[in-house]
């Protein structure tokens, strides 16, 4: 039995608005320390995993593993009938084959119940060793938000190449070309603004800005993102929860 | 032209 209920709907609604734009089928699994899921999108070039802690809920109840194969388009057309600060809560059974959203307005003793049928999805679950990271970022999420979308105006890859004091992305398209800097600053009145750098080796890397614009919806959960890079490895986009984390892992191109 | 490399190809599956 699971019953899992947060204080307001709004978080489980940005939490799959983060990720349901490159993603579709995804096994929710529900153990006692939480929910986690894993997906990769149809490219097969970005793995997107979730973990939601038990903290993150108001209740939080699951006696045995359960596995929720849902599909987030329609659980999307079942969360836009709850509203934001109405709580919503999640009941399945022990081998469930629906999963029960129930939305409750406390102030108007209102309650709205729905039954989304779930799907038997089929799909490996990849281990995601711990890497050691060259460099990791920090920076506010609107402020890659805009990089990823300015620059991925003019082409279709992008790259990102971290020094000793500069992160640096750039883009050479068909129409022309673009270099944003930006430097490690401590903002003292506004420390979300920071942008923190922690360098152990220069990392240059290209990824494909399509996949970027998916990621940086993730911005809807976090009003920061963590980037880690690596040479000839994935790199890790992880926003953060309360209790919990959305990470993009993104592959990289490489020269042929 | 640099090639897109796939997620499989870094992480293998469990």
């Amino acid at each position: 039995m699971l019953e899992a209920k947060f204080e307001e709907a709004s978080l489980f609604k940005r939490i799959i608005d983060g990720f349901k734009d490159c993603v579709q089928l995804v096994n929710f699994q529900c153990k006692q320390d939480g929910i986690i899921a894993q997906a990769v999108d149809d490219s097969r070039v970005l793995l997107v995993s979730l973990e939601i802690g038990v903290e993150a809920f108001q209740e939080y109840r699951c006696d045995h593993p359960i596995t929720l194969g849902i599909d987030l388009a329609s659980l999307s057309k079942i969360l836009r009938c709850g509203n934001n600060n109405d709580t919503l809560t999640l009941i399945a059974e022990d081998t469930p084959d629906s999963v029960m959203l129930l939305f409750e307005d406390t102030k108007k003793d209102r309650i709205a119940e729905f039954n989304l049928k779930l799907m038997d999805i089929d799909a490996d679950f990849l281990k995601i060793e711990e890497l050691v990271y060259e460099s990791t970022l920090n920076l506010p999420a609107t402020e890659f938000v805009r990089v990823v979308r300015e620059l991925g105006q003019l082409s279709d890859s992008l790259n990102i190449t971290v020094t000793k004091e500069t992160i640096k992305f750039a883009c050479d398209g068909d129409i022309g070309s673009g270099t944003i800097i930006l430097r490690p600053f401590i903002n003292m009145e506004n420390p979300s603004e920071s942008i923190k750098l922690e360098m152990d080796q220069p990392v240059e890397l290209t990824f494909g800005a399509k996949y970027l614009a998916d990621i940086v919806k993730g911005s809807a959960l976090s009003d920061k993102v963590a980037i880690r890079l690596s040479s000839e490895a994935p790199a890790l986009f992880q926003f953060d929860l309360k209790a919990g984390f959305l990470q993009f892992f993104l592959a990289p191109k490489f020269n042929d | 032209e640099k090639k897109q490399r796939s997620i499989a190809s870094f992480f293998s599956s469990k």
